[in-house]
């Protein structure tokens, strides 16, 4: 599968929560997503990674506009979960790299994060499918990204 | 838009590799990576959640097969990079619920981590686009993860 990078999609909008240090045992994802599901919100990344201890990171996106009603959620059905630290962050910025066969290519991965690391643009979080490399950023670096990774993937031709 | 869970996809045959707590400066993703795109490695899924006093895990899949090759990429080419430890898993398995419109029902989400919740299945890693929901989980549990989720989906229709 050859890879083809056909275009690169950013949103600015984006509310990143992530409880911190939640138990790794069955259940507890459903417990966090249940109530903000049950509300009708639209959640767009969720990234968990392995766990450290007993405990790991349970994070999403939500659209800005969601916000107030999530930080009730989590301030009341959410108030007796086991967890470290919970945090609410609205500067946060997404960037995609859109194409066909992006899993096969650490290629393009790997030239997406050095161009951006040349560009001293850190990466906060990450998460890939076959079409899709999503990357949450600072809010404020957001146009950057997408002027250096059309660059790097010549779409400005 | 409205979800449609199209497909139940599995795999068996993954290695998992973490580098845990990694610096979160720009050039860390691409130093890591660089090396395993230059050999032509296929990576699946690249999950990266947001740092913690500074570090953070960054972990991938690969195919098993490959297990070898990227071992000793870590051992050499990686075995100056600043981290407090190093996961290689075998005993990884990935199940994904694919449809359309996934991202904007945190419903279905919900209703994959909540039917995987009532069997006792433990999730290790979550990664979402809008087609694709993707869980890794221990190699164990996958054959009964995949019947769970058909039933929840009714896809065994
Ligand atoms: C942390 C959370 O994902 C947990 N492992 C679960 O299965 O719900
Ligand atoms: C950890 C790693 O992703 C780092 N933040 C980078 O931008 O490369």
């Amino acid at each position: 599968e050859k890879a083809v990078v056909s275009g690169i999609a950013f949103q600015k909008d984006q509310t990143k929560i992530s409880f911190q240090g939640v138990k790794d045992s069955p259940g507890i994802a459903s417990s966090i997503l249940g109530p903000i599901a049950a509300e009708g919100i639209e959640v767009d990344v969720i990234i968990q990674n392995i766990s450290n201890e007993g405990r790991t990171d349970f994070t999403f996106t939500i659209s800005s506009i969601d916000r107030d009603v999530v930080e009730k959620i989590c301030n009341t059905q959410l108030q007796d979960l086991d967890f470290n630290n919970l945090i609410i962050d609205n500067n946060v910025g997404k960037v995609s790299i859109v194409g066909v066969g992006m899993r096969s290519h650490a290629g393009i991965a790997s030239r997406a994060f050095q161009a951006l690391a040349n560009n001293n643009i850190n990466i906060s979080m990450i998460s890939t499918s076959e079409i899709k490399i999503t990357l949450v950023i600072n809010i404020d670096d957001v146009n950057n990204a997408v002027k250096v990774l059309h660059h790097e993937f010549e779409l400005d031709k």
